[in-house]
C-alpha cells in the first residue's frame, strides 16, 4: 500500500501490528493503479464518475470547510447525517449483538420518525427544494404554498419504500396558542390555466398553533407517480385551515420555505431498496 | 497434546484480533517456505487524499480488508480450518485436476455506509450489505 493510501496507525492498530510479522514491503501505487482504484470505488457506489456538486455545499461533518465556509450547512445534509450516525452505531451493535434489524430502526429508536415501509431500505435520498410558490395574504383565499423536488436522480430500477417531506414549523404568534390547526398535503396532479389544479390528497395532521420543530409527511404515492411518469410531477401543495374551515397562510401559521434558515428548509426524504449490484470483474 | 492446549489458549489470548489464524507451527504467520497463510489484511482507503471531500460527507476514509495468504492443512494444526477445506486439499493433493486448491476467503462480513453529495446537491446514504470483511478463513 503505498503512500497516498497510507494513514497514521490508530493505538488500536498499532497494538496488534505488534503483534503481527512485519508487513512485506509497500510500494507505491502508481497513477494507473490509482485511477483503477478510484474507478472501483465508485463503481461499488453505482456511480459512472465523480459527483461534482454545484455549489460545494458546506459539509455538515466538517463545518467550515474549503470554499464553503460562509455557508452554514443545510437542513437535509444535517437529517442525512444523524441517519448515517445512527446507521454505523447499529452496524456496531448488530455486530456485537450478532442481530440485525431494519438498517435505520436506530434512528427511529433515537427519536426520528419511524415508517415501516423505511424498515428495508438500503439507500436513503434526500432531495432539495427547487421551486416554491405562494399563494398568500395579497392573493384571494385559499392560501398554500408549493413545493417542487427533482426525483430524476432515482433509477427507474429502484423500488421506493417510503417518501417523506419534511418541513419546518415555527410558533405562529398570530393565532392563539392552543388554536388545533389541520395541515394537508396534497400532489399536485394537473394544472390548468383557468382554474385550480386537480389535487390528490396524500397527508393531514393537527397541530398546536404554538407548536414548533420538524413535520413530516407521508408522501410515498406521490413520489411512486412521479417515478412511474417523470413528465408528470408538478410538486406539492400544503394548507393550514383552522378547526372551522377557515384557510391560513402557511407563512403566518410559522411554516418556514426556502427562505427560512439553511438548517430549516423542506426537504423530501426516500427511502428504497438498492437493486442486485452488478457483477464486477474481480482485481 | 495437553501441553500443546494450554499452549495454543495461551497464544489466542494473546493474538484476540486474528482468531481466525493457523494455530501450532504457522502461528508466526508464515509456513515454513515463508509464504504467508490465510489472513485478513488491511488496506485503508482515504477520500481526502483522493480529493473527494467536497462530495463524500462520511466516511472520511475506510478500511478496505481482504483475505490473503496460502491454505494449509498438517495434520497437527488444524483445528480452525473446515474439514470440507482439508479434505479438498488432500484430493487436491492426490488428484490436482479433480479438485482445486483450497483458498483463502471472508467467512464473516458485515455492512457499511457512505454519505455523499451527487451533482445536484442532493444527499445520498448508501448501506451496502456483505462488504466489510470481517475474518478470514479457508474454503
Amino acid at each position: 500500500v503505498g503512500e497516498p493510501w497510507a494513514r497514521a496507525p490508530s493505538s488500536r492498530a498499532a497494538s496488534c501490528r505488534q503483534q503481527q510479522p512485519p508487513p512485506p514491503p509497500h510500494r507505491r501505487l502508481s497513477g494507473r493503479e490509482k485511477r483503477e482504484m478510484q474507478r472501483e470505488i465508485l463503481a461499488l457506489l453505482g456511480l459512472p464518475g465523480r459527483p461534482r456538486p454545484r455549489a460545494r455545499p458546506a459539509s455538515p461533518s466538517r463545518p467550515g470547510a474549503g470554499a464553503a465556509r460562509q455557508q452554514p450547512p443545510s437542513a437535509a445534509p444535517l437529517f442525512m447525517l444523524d441517519l448515517y450516525r445512527a446507521a454505523a452505531s447499529q452496524d456496531d451493535e448488530g455486530e456485537r449483538e450478532g442481530e440485525l434489524g431494519g438498517p435505520w430502526s436506530l434512528a427511529w429508536a433515537r427519536g426520528l420518525p419511524r415508517s415501516s415501509a423505511a424498515d428495508g431500505a438500503d439507500t436513503v435520498m434526500s432531495f432539495v427544494n427547487l421551486v416554491e410558490l405562494d399563494r398568500d395574504l395579497f392573493h384571494p383565499k385559499p392560501y398554500w404554498k408549493e413545493f417542487r423536488f427533482d426525483l430524476t436522480p432515482i433509477p427507474a430500477e429502484e423500488a421506493v419504500t417510503a417518501a417523506e417531506f419534511r418541513i419546518y414549523k415555527m410558533q405562529s404568534f398570530s393565532w392563539h396558542g392552543n388554536q388545533t390547526l389541520h395541515i394537508s398535503i396534497h400532489e399536485i396532479v394537473q394544472e390548468h390555466r383557468n382554474r385550480e389544479s386537480e389535487l390528490l390528497f396524500l397527508d393531514l395532521q393537527d397541530f398546536q398553533a404554538q407548536a414548533e420543530g420538524w413535520l413530516v409527511f407521508d408522501i410515498s404515492a406521490a413520489s411512486n407517480h412521479w417515478l412511474l411518469n417523470r413528465r408528470y410531477n408538478l410538486g406539492l401543495r400544503l394548507y393550514v385551515e383552522t378547526e372551522d374551515g377557515q384557510s391560513i397562510d402557511p407563512g403566518l401559521a410559522g411554516f418556514l420555505g426556502r427562505h427560512g434558515p439553511r438548517s430549516k428548509q423542506p426537504f423530501v426524504v426516500t427511502f428504497f431498496r438498492a437493486s442486485p449490484s452488478q457483477s464486477r470483474t474481480p482485481r | 497434546a495437553a501441553r500443546q492446549l494450554r499452549k495454543r489458549q495461551h497464544q489466542k489470548t494473546k493474538h484476540p484480533s486474528h482468531a481466525n489464524r493457523l494455530p501450532g507451527s504457522f502461528d508466526d504467520g508464515r509456513v515454513p517456505e515463508g509464504r504467508q497463510v490465510c489472513r485478513r489484511h488491511e488496506l485503508y482507503v482515504s477520500f481526502q487524499d483522493l480529493g473527494w471531500l467536497d462530495w463524500v460527507i462520511a466516511p472520511q476514509g475506510y478500511s478496505a480488508f481482504y483475505c490473503e495468504g496460502e491454505c494449509a492443512f498438517p495434520l497437527d494444526s488444524c483445528m480452525n480450518a473446515t474439514n470440507h477445506a482439508i479434505l479438498q486439499s488432500l484430493v487436491h493433493l492426490m488428484k490436482p485436476e479433480a479438485a482445486p486448491k483450497a483458498c483463502c476467503a471472508p467467512t464473516k462480513l458485515s455492512a457499511t455506509s457512505v454519505l455523499y453529495y451527487d451533482s445536484n446537491n442532493n444527499v445520498i446514504l448508501k448501506k451496502h450489505r456483505n462488504m466489510v470483511v470481517k475474518t478470514c478463513g479457508c474454503h
